[in-house]
């Protein structure tokens, strides 16, 4: 039988948790063997990037939703670090098969790339939970109306308020999305979706914003390689 | 299941996306 919103929303809240029951907040044994694999152990910095990250979030959503809600927003955290952890490690396996190799020092040594994937992460708890939502603003939403959370917020936590938070660029945020999908065949379709939905809205807007990485980068491709024709534009 | 559009290659990885290759 059809479900209800709230029956649904529920649901997704239950499934998300049950995935993350067995991962933990701390990296695996499988984890720490590719931190250990690395030519610099990126280990030490990626726990303390969490603990600074994981105040700033609390206090912001707290800030945002209501002075009661910091806890709330520790526990999104916490599910946030869990998810963080169980696809960096399905990605680092992915990328061992692909490439043959088990020393990624650069990549796990990329701050930008674990805060992407952390922001990612925390994105998907925010939009199971209803907080982060398109269609409604996050206020109305099944899940958030079932977990009590009715009081009015002063700040919309919706996409991308995540990456003022732990101040990432859109376009570093963008970078992550599909590998993040691909390691996770567990997320469900309402989750990619709002996934697909921040891709688009970063590639259509926000990537174009002034001090976007993506200029630099497309200025080094210009200047970097060999001047090519422009075409004509076609009538 | 969900009808999301995979568009990178057998080639590309995040290594590449983030500049590790």
């Amino acid at each position: 039988p059809p479900q209800t919103p709230i029956r649904a929303a529920m649901n997704s809240i239950k499934q998300l948790r049950g995935d993350l029951t067995s991962s933990g907040d701390q990296p695996s044994t499988n984890l720490d063997t590719y931190f250990k694999n690395c030519t610099v152990d990126p280990k030490q910095d990626v726990l303390k990037r969490l603990e600074t990250l994981g105040q700033a979030f609390s206090q912001r959503f707290g800030q945002a939703v209501g002075p009661r809600c910091i806890v709330l927003g520790r526990q999104r955290f916490t599910l946030g670090v869990k998810l963080y952890y169980k696809v960096m490690e399905a990605m680092l396996k992915s990328e061992e098969k692909r490439l043959s190799v088990q020393n990624f020092s650069k990549l796990l040594n990329d701050s930008t790339f674990h805060t992407s994937l952390l922001a990612c992460a925390l994105e998907v708890i925010m939009a199971t939970y209803g907080e982060s939502s398109f269609k409604t603003g996050g206020y109305n939403h099944p899940a958030a109306t079932a977990a009590g959370g009715g009081d009015a917020a002063d700040t919309n936590v919706c996409f991308p308020w995540i990456l003022d938070v732990v101040n990432l660029a859109a376009f570093d945020f963008y970078k992550v999305i599909e590998s993040f999908i691909k390691a996770d065949p567990t997320l469900n379709k309402e989750i990619v979706k709002h996934l697909e939905t921040c891709e688009n809205l970063i590639m259509e807007r926000i990537a174009w914003r002034t001090g976007s990485p993506l200029f630099e980068l497309l200025k080094q491709e210009h200047e970097g390689g060999a001047a090519e024709q422009v075409e004509p534009p076609a009538s | 299941s969900h009808d999301y559009h995979f568009g990178l290659e057998d080639h590309e990885g995040i290594s590449e996306l983030f500049d590790c290759d």
